[in-house]
C-alpha cells in the first residue's frame, strides 16, 4: 500500500515532530542546529520528499512524506504558495505525460499527493489571511486536511472555540477542505457514524512528541511540563490517534480515490481544454 | 508616577492577555468576537493607547498602555514596521516642538514610550526575519524588551534552548535590546546582582491568564489544562512576576531616564543636524 502525504505550515507549528511521531522514529531532522548565519537567508520554501516504511494494523504502508520547510517564514510569502502549487501540478503533469505515451515507462512512479496536512498555528483567534489563501488555492489540487499544531497550547474551552471559529471561517470562505464525505443513502450506519465523528473533530488538534514517559505502567509518548504530562495518544489530550488511524487505515483508500478520480481528472480536463 | 508601555507582537502571541494580567483587570478586549466578515480585511496596524491606574508596592502608577493589533497578520508586513516607528518618532517630535515653544503649553502631555515589549512567538526555533527586522529598527527609538509569549507551550528544556538561541541571534545581529545595564565599578553589589539576574532571564518567558484557581489554599492566576495547572506567578512556570516587578518598580526610573536622556537626545541630534 502506498500513500503520499505533504505537511505544510509555518516554522515552529510542530510539523517535524508530528511526522516523527507518526512514523515513530526520527525521519526528519530538526533544523534547530542551524547557526544564526545559515538560518536567516530568505530562501523561499524547500520541498523535500522522503520515503518511510510503516506498519498499521498488520498492513505495510510505503509512505512518501513531503515536508515544506520555510513556509510563512518570510516577510513576504506570496511565492511560497506558488511553489507548493507547482509541485502538486507537476506530479499531475507527469501522470498526464505517462498516460499519453505509446510505450509505457515500466519504472514510472506515481507521486501525486493524496493529502496535505495544513498546520494552523494555535493562536486561539481565527484563520489568518495566509491560512485562508493557502487552503483555498491548494484545495482544488489536493485533499487539504486542516490541523491545529501544538494544540496543548490551548485549554479545552479555548480549543473548542478555536475549532468552531476555524470551521466557520472555512464555511464562510467556501474552502473545500477534505471533510470525510459520506452518503446518507448509500453508506452503512457504521461508515456514516465514523465519518461524522471525524468531521466533527476537524480541525484535528495535534500534539506530537519524540519523548516517552512512564504513565500508569505504560511507556507513552508525551510532553512533560512542570505542571503535568501531555499524552499524545490520549483522546482527551489530543486528536493525534484518531487522525493517524484515518490517514493510515480507514480513509487511506478514499484519499487516493478522490485524488485520482476527481482532483486529477479535474486538472486533466482543465489542462487539455486550454 | 507615569509610565508608557507599548506591546507589539503577532496576533495570538498572548499580548492582550498579558496586558490584562499586568493590570489585573480586562483593560483590553479580546477581538475574538469579530465575525469572519469583519476580521479578514487587511487593515494594517491599529495603534491604540489606553490609560490605566495601577498600584505596585504602595506606589500609584498612571500607566499608558499601547496595544498594536494587526502586526504580522498580513501576507506582506513591511508597512507595519513603519507605522510603529512613525508613532514613536511622532511623540519625540511633540517634545521637540514643545521644547522650542516660547510660551509653554501647560496641558502638554509627554507621551514618549518608555519600553516596548516585543512578543516572540514560542516556535522553539530561533528569531524569524520579522522579529530581527522589527527589533533592530525600533531599538534606536525605544527600549526594546524581548519576551516569549505563551511560554507554557515549551518544556523547561525547550525554553532554555530557545532563550539561549534567541540571545545568540540578538548578539549576532547586534540588536541593542534593553538588557538591564549596570556599572561594575559604580553600582553597589545588590544592584549588580539584581540586574545580572534579570539579564539572565532575557527573553522573559511570559504566561498570562484572566482566570484564577485555588491552589494550596490560594486563589492564583493560571491556565487549567487536563494535565495540570500553569501558575502565572510561579517562577518555575513563568517569568511574569519578575518582569512585572522590573517594569513597575525596580527599573521604571531607568527605562524613563534612558528614553529621555539617551534615546530622545539621539533622535533630537539626528533630526536637528539634517
Ligand atoms: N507545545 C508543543 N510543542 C511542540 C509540539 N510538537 C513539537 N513541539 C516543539 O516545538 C518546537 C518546534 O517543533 P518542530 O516540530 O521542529 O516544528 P516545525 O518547525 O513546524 O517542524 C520544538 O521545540 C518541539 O519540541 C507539540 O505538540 N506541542
Ligand atoms: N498557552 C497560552 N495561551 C495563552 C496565554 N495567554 C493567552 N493565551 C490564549 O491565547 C489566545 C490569544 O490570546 P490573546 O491574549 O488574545 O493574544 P493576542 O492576539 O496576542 O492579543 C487566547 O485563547 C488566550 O486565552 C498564555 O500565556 N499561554
Amino acid at each position: 500500500v502506498q500513500l503520499t502525504l505533504m505537511v505544510v505550515g509555518a516554522s515552529g507549528t510542530g510539523r517535524t515532530t508530528f511526522v516523527n511521531t507518526l512514523c515513530e522514529s526520527e525521519v526528519l531532522p530538526h533544523t534547530i542546529d542551524q547557526t544564526p548565519e545559515e538560518a536567516h537567508i530568505e530562501t523561499g520554501i524547500q520541498i523535500k520528499p522522503i520515503q518511510v516504511e510503516l506498519e498499521e494494523d498488520g498492513v505495510r504502508i510505503a509512505m512518501t512524506l513531503i515536508d515544506t520547510k520555510g513556509f510563512g517564514d518570510n516577510i513576504d510569502n506570496e511565492y511560497c504558495f506558488q511553489e507548493i502549487l507547482s509541485y502538486l501540478e507537476l506530479q499531475y503533469d507527469h501522470i498526464l505525460a505517462e498516460e499519453s505515451r505509446i510505450r509505457r515507462n515500466p519504472r514510472f512512479k506515481d507521486q501525486r499527493v493524496h493529502a496535505l496536512l495544513y498546520f494552523i498555528p494555535p493562536t486561539g483567534h481565527a484563520l489568518r489571511e495566509m491560512d485562508i489563501e493557502l487552503m483555498k488555492r491548494l484545495a482544488p489540487r489536493v485533499n487539504v486536511i486542516p490541523v491545529i499544531g501544538k494544540s496543548d497550547t490551548l485549554t479545552p474551552k479555548e480549543l473548542r472555540e478555536f475549532k468552531k471559529r476555524i470551521m466557520e471561517d472555512i464555511e464562510y470562505y467556501s474552502i473545500p477542505v477534505y471533510n470525510f464525505p459520506y452518503d446518507v443513502e448509500e453508506d452503512d450506519e457504521d461508515t456514516i457514524l465514523d465519518n461524522s465523528e471525524l468531521r466533527a473533530l476537524l480541525p484535528f488538534a495535534i500534539v506530537g512528541s519524540e519523548e516517552k514517559f512512564m504513565i500508569n505502567g505504560e511507556n507513552v509518548r508525551g510532553r512533560r511540563y512542570p505542571w503535568g504530562i501531555v499524552e499524545v495518544e490520549n483522546p482527551d489530550h489530543s486528536d493525534f490517534a484518531r487522525l493517524r488511524q484515518a490517514l493510515l487505515m480507514t480513509h487511506l483508500t478514499d484519499l487516493k480515490e478522490i485524488t485520482h478520480d476527481f482532483l486529477y481528472e479535474n486538472y486533466r480536463t482543465e489542462k487539455l481544454s486550454r
